[in-house]
């Protein structure tokens, strides 16, 4: 454990309340891609699997992977239920089949080794670098973004890019390597790049998150 | 023969 994991996880747990803030606040979900949350569940829940034979291991990850299911589960409960006004399904249209597809794919080519937990834990890592896209897709469809969506979708972004130290630190001082994790991970943060750009020079100057 | 990978992160 090392100090760009912790903060990387814990700046997961940060946008996880973010967000759960932001439609508390503003009563509404506009602007949250229902998609995305939905795929973010299924990396959980393909991931975490291993909850139940190694819930002694490590209670830090253990509670963390039951916060990462539960939330998540319970924000899209919300979505669906008390602010389902605000969904908007002509906006948030991405084609996520083919995310999946293209995860389920990677994940029988590339496992560490072929029995179930390990496809599906090589499918929630693929998936994950793209659960993104269909919620940068209604951004850039919106062309704008409350400011504390853009805090959410900070804190959810530098998570894995916050990996990546942990991954080289890891690298060089336990030889511990997993490229499957840090070939996706990168691919994450690359996804983010624009936004990130956009948050740095409009929200943190206090301007509103606009596209150009 | 190769060590297998933990996945011990989140």
């Amino acid at each position: 454990m090392n100090l760009f994991r912790i903060l990387g996880d814990l700046s997961h747990l940060v946008s996880i309340f973010i967000l759960l803030q932001k439609m508390r606040s503003t009563r509404s979900c506009a602007g949250i891609s229902l998609r995305t949350q939905i795929l973010y569940l299924m990396v959980y829940c393909t991931r975490y699997l291993d909850i139940f034979w190694t819930f002694n291991a490590s209670l830090y990850n253990s509670s963390m992977k039951l916060v990462f299911i539960l939330s998540t589960a319970y924000t899209i409960y919300l979505m669906r239920t008390v602010y389902k006004t605000a969904l908007d399904p002509q906006i948030d249209t991405f084609a996520t089949y083919y995310l999946v597809g293209g995860a389920g794919l990677l994940a029988v080519l590339f496992p560490y080794k072929y029995t179930v937990y390990e496809v599906l834990w090589s499918f929630s890592i693929w998936l994950e670098s793209v659960a993104i896209l269909p919620q940068l897709f209604m951004l850039q469809r919106t062309g704008e973004a409350e400011t504390i969506t853009t805090h959410y979708l900070f804190a959810l972004g530098a998570y894995r890019a916050l990996y990546i130290p942990n991954w080289l630190y890891r690298w060089f001082l336990e030889g511990h390597f997993d490229p499957i994790a840090t070939v996706a991970g990168i691919i994450q943060t690359l996804l983010y790049s624009d936004f990130f750009y956009i948050y740095y020079t409009k929200v943190l100057k206090g301007k509103k998150f606009e596209l150009p | 023969k190769k060590e297998e990978q933990k996945h011990d992160e989140l």
